[in-house]
């Protein structure tokens, strides 16, 4: 879902 | 992680590896906007701030450890080590001009209003106009070493290939996020007309000149 961001992309 | 993701990572960090290389092995800085490199040691500092507190995995601890380093070292060697040789008559771009919209851009739109989550979101705004000094200094010069061309070409393939890695997450994960990838396409636009001189000059072995 749109809501966060990924947090494992640098 | 896919590999567009992995070429993207590898695109920056040998970016970043050609900068350091370039003012060590030169011992000069000229032609390089130490404004550029202040602001990607702030994207750093503001976007790792969770190193410390959250595991991802090694490799993502490990790459933002080197991105936080060598950011650093080059502010080192450019305010520093080799100051005489920083050109800071054409490195005149006003940087509190990027800095207050983004600032007021992270308060305004953002995933939520937790610190390490407005952090990132200013951290993702910054990156994206962060190489302004840099081709503002380029285009007052008329020129860039080779060197300095081929740092600029791998730093703006790096969010490219990032904008790749959303679209195949998009179709294979349906996952997408807006913040990051608005700001990764007008990050990758403002690469848009040197990666047209660097493709039609330096490729072709001439020196990037801009036209007269």
């Amino acid at each position: 879902h749109d809501h966060d961001h990924d947090h494992d992309e640098l | 992680m896919n590999i567009f993701r992995l070429l993207g990572d590898i695109c920056h960090l040998v970016a970043i590896i050609v900068l350091l290389l370039k003012i060590w092995k030169t011992r000069s800085c000229a032609g390089i906007s130490g404004k550029s490199q202040i602001l990607f040691a702030l994207v750093y500092t503001t976007r790792y701030v969770d190193l410390f507190f959250t595991y991802v995995s090694l490799y993502n601890s490990v790459m933002k450890v080197i991105f936080l380093a060598s950011s650093y070292a080059t502010l080192y060697l450019i305010y520093v080590k080799f100051k005489a040789t920083y050109d800071f008559n054409h490195d005149t771009f006003r940087i509190e001009f990027l800095l207050i919209p983004c600032v007021i851009l992270s308060l305004l739109i953002t995933h939520d209003y937790s610190p390490v989550e407005l952090l990132w979101t200013f951290s993702i705004y910054l990156e994206a106009v962060a190489i302004l000094p840099q081709l503002f200094m380029v285009s007052k010069t008329g020129e860039a070493e080779t060197i300095t061309s081929h740092y600029l070409f791998a730093l703006g393939a790096y969010r490219a290939l990032y904008i790749v890695n959303w679209i195949y997450r998009y179709y294979t994960e349906s996952f997408i996020d807006g913040i990051a990838v608005v700001a990764g396409i007008i990050q990758t636009i403002l690469y848009a007309d040197f990666f047209y001189l660097y493709i039609t000059k330096v490729l072709k072995g001439k020196d990037f000149k801009l036209p007269a």
